[in-house]
């Protein structure tokens, strides 16, 4: 990535900063020194992926800290997404429900 | 239809953004969220509906697990409605099958719900003359997003993997951003174009996103957007006709 000429994540010591900045907005903390670090790791890949879609994005989109940064994608999907519907089909018939107006 | 449509703008209509904390139920406030705008431009009544009695009343088991919006319109059907929010308040958790419908008076309901076209013109049209509309999208994106225009592409948004629920509230155009990708890529300043996007309501709170609302590329099936675009229809009596709000 430097490579580009530009830093794609701060260096290490300004990383803790950020993320230090990240714990206090979003009011994270972090049971013990082997979370932290963890937390902190994903955190980076977080910067580094937010910055990869900065640039591959064909709009105005700006990506970067959110309240997700310290979650894996994995995590992501499963605390915020609901089960795919890729593929289900709709059982449902397009015309349900009663025909009187406005009744309860 | 109009160059531009937001339902923000109108008062009464959009109701304020929820967070859905850490239960699953995008799939409940989006659906709550297109019924009260419904009744905001159908009656000029502004309601809010209990997204609770969604989680309780649902016939497939723990809300907060997930859900789809199709069951959240067929349980308003079967309870012939919904309580306010104020009476059967959002608590963030499900109690399945402790439904307290009947405990409460309902301040809206619907006729019937329908899923239209995946085609964005005529989504935009409907959108412009009805009202919001749910869509189910790709969520992966939006870990990172802050705000602004995603123009995602289908290799990392794919259209095919939704799985985030959220409210379709209107539709614009705004310039692109000159020459980012080339000052990246070191080609050639692009001319400014400008680029049509959706505007839709998330319920990850206020804090999210620009105030808890984000847009996405408009023309492109952006994150599939137009998979699933399911509607409640709300019928005035003849007798309460009156002058609709247009979308501003």
């Amino acid at each position: 990535d430097s490579r580009r000429g530009q830093d794609p994540s701060p260096q290490p010591l300004k990383l803790k900063e950020v993320f230090t900045l990240f714990q206090i907005q979003y009011n994270r903390s972090y049971s013990n020194p082997a979370e932290y670090a963890r937390r902190l790791d994903i955190f980076a890949r977080n910067l580094a992926q937010a910055q990869r879609l900065q640039e591959e994005d064909l709009g105005t989109a700006e990506f970067g800290v959110t309240p997700f940064s310290d979650l894996t994608e994995e995590e992501f999907g499963q605390l915020y997404g609901h089960q795919s519907v890729a593929g289900r089909a709709l059982n449902v018939d397009r015309k349900v429900g009663s025909d009187e107006w406005g009744q309860t | 239809v109009p160059s531009t449509c937001d339902w923000r703008k109108a008062a009464g209509i959009i109701s304020p953004v929820k967070n859905q904390e850490s239960c699953k139920c995008c799939w409940a406030i989006a659906a709550a969220g297109n019924i009260e705008s419904l009744w905001g431009i159908k009656f000029r009544k502004s309601v809010e509906v209990s997204v609770q009695e969604l989680l309780d009343c649902n016939r497939c088991g723990d809300g907060c697990k997930g859900g789809y919006i199709w069951d959240a319109f067929i349980t308003v059907l079967n309870n012939s409605g919904l309580a306010s929010e104020t009476d059967y308040p959002f608590r963030g958790n499900s109690r399945t099958h402790k439904c307290q419908a009947k405990k409460y008076r309902n301040v809206a309901w619907i006729q019937d719900f329908i899923m239209l076209p995946d085609c964005e013109q005529g989504i935009a049209r409907y959108l412009a003359t009805q009202g919001p509309i749910t869509v189910t999208i790709n969520m992966t994106l939006l870990q990172h997003y802050q705000k602004g225009v995603i123009k995602a592409t289908h290799t990392n948004c794919d259209p095919q993997r939704v799985d985030h629920s959220v409210l379709l509230v209107g539709f614009a155009k705004c310039k692109s951003v000159e020459g980012r990708r080339a000052a990246s890529s070191q080609s050639r300043p692009r001319p400014r174009h400008s680029i049509p996007y959706w505007i839709l309501k998330n319920s990850w709170g206020a804090n999210w996103g620009e105030e808890g609302y984000f847009r996405l590329h408009r023309g492109s099936n952006a994150c599939g957007i137009t998979k699933y675009p399911i509607t409640a229809r709300v019928h005035i009596p003849a007798k309460k006709q009156q002058q609709l709000v247009s979308c501003p």
